[in-house]
């Protein structure tokens, strides 16, 4: 189970905390995964109390929730992208805190012996690019390998290729948007965190002929990242923006078992 | 359970920090797990002031009862006038039934009796539960450990330490983060944030 609390002395208003809080939450604490399993008590609390904040000053919202003469329109308190600059940095130091909480568990997830950060490019969607993370961050087999210091590209590809959304290819269900994924564009690399040059184990749809020992060496740290190019825009020129999901996963050792074999009710 | 910190994990635990004024931690050991004969197994995180509150919650279909009865009282009183939350570890209080969900609301009353503000129609305090799954809170034990918990209260790193480290379970290392940081329209007010989190497994959370 997740627990979280997160406290401010800024002011922030009532009407605006949920947004805040679940727009920090899609790319932290729900970008997570130890294990797959979704507990029954996860929850985020997060509380401001304005006690820092100098007399006269408005509580942090959306800007259009106040009409002109600082009171609150009552009407229209949907969300829009903010501009207010407050809003966009302490929407920034909220998210930044749960990231940073959000991969504490991850590293302290039950038997892990790695932090892996799995990065995924689409050209399409976001929603894409996450379903294929998080396919590759709950795969067995994956995070097994992981353990196993074995750089099995060949997981990572069968992950991608049930994920939903990816497998449904070629139209996304009840929109008819075309994904366009094609798994001959696939490229896969693993992303050293010293710094040193990536290590591509698969181009567009090839696979390199991979430095075993490099391999070895890269897998071996405690950290790693997986970067996964879907290049799923088949007009794509090579100069379009891409969306990248990013999540964070750990491994699956022997130890997770012990622990959880003797969790007992 | 032994606590020791793995050395390997020591550098994600802060030894200093800088907490948000007007808030307090603090913690107590209830013993909710007939195992844990030392630990403190309790938190309270109180404003000294009401304040504006909200939460996400997992999407579970089997929602656990202090999760139930935290969505209802962040609905009832429209996310404001919250006093903070109390966590319990060991025991998640979930499929427990109308009990389960008796029990989550006594914690937040027997919390916010210690603030003075049991008189209250919704209770002030959201509430938490973590541990093992399909059993009652020992809710006796554990409503007769708040009020130690609220005599323990204070702002020093080490209180937020304390508390972080009540609501872990298989957790090898308390996890809390603090910072400050500044707002373009009034740079010279340095404000604070500070968070606490646990888990190790059952973690795949999607929450909304």
């Amino acid at each position: 189970t997740l627990l979280a609390i997160v406290c401010t002395d800024a002011a922030v208003h009532p009407d605006s905390m949920q947004t805040i809080l679940r727009e920090a939450a899609n790319t932290t604490f729900n970008s997570i995964s130890v294990d797959g399993d979704t507990s029954t008590n996860d929850t985020v609390a997060f509380f401001a109390n304005a006690a820092a904040t100098p007399e006269g000053v408005q509580p942090l919202a959306y800007p259009e929730m106040y009409s002109k003469n600082g009171r609150l329109k009552k009407k229209d308190l949907r969300p829009t992208p903010s501009t207010d600059p407050d809003h966009i940095a302490f929407q920034a130091a909220l998210t930044d805190l749960m990231r940073d909480l959000a991969k504490l568990i991850v590293r302290d997830g039950e038997g892990a012996t790695k932090f892996v950060t799995i990065r995924v490019r689409s050209d399409k969607n976001i929603m894409v690019a996450k379903r294929a993370a998080v396919s590759i961050a709950t795969s067995s087999l994956v995070k097994t390998a992981l353990y196993g210091k074995d750089a099995n590209w060949g997981r990572i590809l069968c992950a991608i290729g049930y994920a939903p959304m990816l497998m449904d290819s070629p139209e996304i269900p009840m929109r008819s948007t075309p994904v366009g994924f094609e798994p001959e564009n696939t490229s896969v690399s693993f992303i050293p965190t010293d710094g040193s040059e990536e290590l591509r184990l698969l181009v567009r749809g090839e696979p390199e002929k991979v430095d075993e020992a490099r391999a070895k060496q890269i897998l071996e740290a405690e950290d790693l990242e997986i970067l996964v190019n879907l290049d799923d825009r088949p007009e794509r020129t090579g100069d379009e923006d891409q969306r990248e999901a990013v999540f964070w996963t750990c491994d699956f050792s022997h130890e997770y078992v012990t622990i959880n074999g003797d969790y007992r009710t | 359970a032994e606590r020791s910190i793995p050395a390997a994990k020591q550098k994600y635990v802060p030894t200093t920090g800088t907490y948000p004024k007007g808030f307090l931690a603090g913690s107590a050991h209830a013993g909710v797990k007939a195992s844990n004969t030392k630990y403190d197994d309790v938190a309270l995180i109180i404003s000294e002031k009401p304040c504006p509150a909200t939460a996400i919650f997992t999407r579970n279909l089997f929602k656990a009862a202090p999760v139930t009865v935290s969505k209802d009282l962040l609905e009832q009183r429209r996310s404001e006038g919250f006093r903070g939350v109390v966590v319990n570890s060991g025991c998640a209080n979930a499929v427990t039934g109308i009990e389960g969900r008796e029990n989550a609301r006594a914690m937040s009353t027997a919390a916010d009796a210690c603030a003075g503000t049991a008189a209250e129609d919704v209770p002030q305090t959201l509430v938490m539960s973590t541990g093992i799954i399909g059993q009652q809170l020992p809710i006796d034990k554990i409503t007769s450990t708040i009020p130690k918990a609220y005599t323990a209260l204070g702002s020093d790193h080490q209180h937020w330490m304390n508390a972080a480290q009540a609501i872990c379970t298989t957790d090898t290392f308390p996890k809390l983060i603090s910072r400050t940081f500044t707002l373009p329209s009034h740079p010279k007010t340095t404000y604070s944030i500070a968070g606490m989190t646990k888990g190790a497994g059952m973690i795949h959370p999607n929450m909304a």
